[in-house]
């Protein structure tokens, strides 16, 4: 998904 | 991926493997709040539901396993094995974690990213993470006297959010569209919460003695 919405975070 | 956060990573699996050596080597959980390990586990369970769905790395999807796993595990043994579940502070660790619960719960379904299941649980798992340790501190204030490890896995376990507050400061200054504020205010209170433990911890480190909480 676009970066600010996706949760790429631990 | 910036140096703040693979460091708060680090801290963070430290903690768990510090939790991990105190059960296991001493067979005792004495001092550990078994309520902010269920909380923990509840935290990662809402938060990494995206595991099978939205692959984003080996390493993400590694620690996210591991996390579950680990709290999951902790869970399991203070409450089923025989040894470790003898020296848990039950008469101590009374807080009322349902409250935070239902509270964050009910927080993250008016504040959120997007009210979909999948964001509002995740707000829900940030809005949790933040006051989970709140059984873990209150329990360290009755018990008195906390054992070396027990202090480093509170220590740490609050250092790893400090290094995501310096992540999230790095990302807003380098990336264009990064906007995380729903963890950061989070992340804020929760590292809020354990000033007073860091204080005590430092003391305690600078004079070289036991680690004191006032009651």
């Amino acid at each position: 998904g676009s970066g600010s919405m996706e949760h790429d975070e631990l | 991926m910036n140096v703040f956060r693979l460091t708060g990573d680090m801290t963070h699996l430290a903690s768990i493997l510090v939790l991990l050596l105190k059960i296991y080597a001493t067979k005792s959980c004495s001092g550990i709040s078994l309520k902010t390990q269920e909380l923990y586990a509840l935290v990662f369970l809402a938060r990494y539901l995206n595991l099978f769905t939205d692959f984003i790395s080996v390493y993400n999807t590694v620690m996210k396993l591991v996390f579950i796993g680990s709290s999951l595990a902790i869970v399991w043994c203070m409450r089923m094995h025989k040894m470790v579940k003898r020296s848990y502070d039950q008469e101590l660790d009374t807080f009322r974690h349902y409250f935070l619960i239902a509270g964050c719960f009910l927080l993250a379904l008016l504040v959120n990213e997007k009210f979909m299941f999948p964001e509002v649980l995740w707000a829900f798992s940030i809005y949790l993470e933040a006051v989970s340790t709140i059984p873990q501190l209150v329990l360290l204030q009755r018990s008195g006297n906390v054992d070396n490890l027990t202090g480093q896995y509170v220590f740490l376990l609050g250092a790893y959010r400090a290094l995501y507050i310096l992540n999230w400061i790095y990302r807003y200054f380098t990336e264009p569209h990064f906007s995380r504020w729903i963890a950061c205010v989070a992340g804020l209170v929760q590292t809020a919460l354990y000033a007073d433990f860091f204080y005590y911890y430092f003391l305690s480190w600078k004079n070289n003695a036991k680690l004191q909480l006032p009651s």
